[in-house]
């Protein structure tokens, strides 16, 4: 575990629980994608499959368990809960994410690292991942008046695996054998999606205005 | 050990 893993693992939880603090807070989940939380949550699932069978460490389990709650608890208050439910943006959150599961997943079936099933789905986890949180920025730039908490979520979201690149350089560097190719250019991938989403946000930071993405 | 190693990511 090194610093940049850390910092990484933190700001990803911080993200978690900026969201949470929104919808508690403000009882409303208005620019929150749904699309996007249930493919986190399909992610999770699809990761973490060895919760109960491989157990690496008590921090490991734990950050699993919160990551897999806090999605799951997410997703129910946005369809289930009878004040926060009405506030889903459901008209503009329309993003057709089996256009990204599908091609994750047939994608997971051909490069992977060996083909079993629970290496199938953690290969998928690692691509799903890269492309989740598009639904929620197509949502963002639909929405006017961004409030500064769904910035943040989203900004600290990405940062995480920004922050998970400089990992895999210092234990490339530093771990003779490490190689993890299939998940060191997915989080390339995942962290080049939010450029465009930090530019706008640090630029609206520095000039001290309102949050706002181009359509 | 190799593959437990290869999963110690989140």
């Amino acid at each position: 575990m090194n610093i940049f893993r850390l910092a990484g693992d933190m700001m990803h939880l911080f993200s978690i629980i900026v969201l949470l603090l929104k919808i508690n807070a403000t009882r409303s989940c208005r620019g929150v994608s749904l699309k996007t939380q249930e493919l986190y949550a399909i992610v999770f699932v699809c990761r973490y499959l060895d919760l109960f069978t491989s157990f690496i460490s008590l921090y490991n389990t734990t950050m699993k368990l919160i990551f897999l709650l806090s999605t799951f608890t997410i997703i129910y208050w946005m369809r289930f809960h009878k004040v926060i439910r009405v506030t889903y943006d459901r008209e503009q959150d329309t993003f057709r994410y089996q256009f990204l599961i599908l091609p994750c997943f047939l994608l997971a079936l051909v490069l992977n690292n060996e083909f079993s099933a629970m290496e199938v789905l953690w290969t998928f986890s690692i691509y799903l991942e890269a492309v989740a949180i598009l639904p929620q920025l197509v949502l963002l730039q639909r929405t006017n008046n961004i409030d500064n908490l769904t910035g943040n979520y989203v900004f600290l979201l990405g940062s995480y695996r920004a922050l998970y690149i400089l990992n895999w350089i210092y234990r490339f560097m530093t771990e003779p054998n490490y190689r993890q190719y299939l998940v060191w250019i997915s989080g390339i991938v995942q962290t080049i999606v939010y450029i465009d989403f930090f530019y706008y946000y640090i630029r609206s930071w520095r000039n001290n205005e309102k949050l706002s993405l181009p359509a | 050990a190799e593959e437990k190693e290869a999963k110690d990511e989140l």
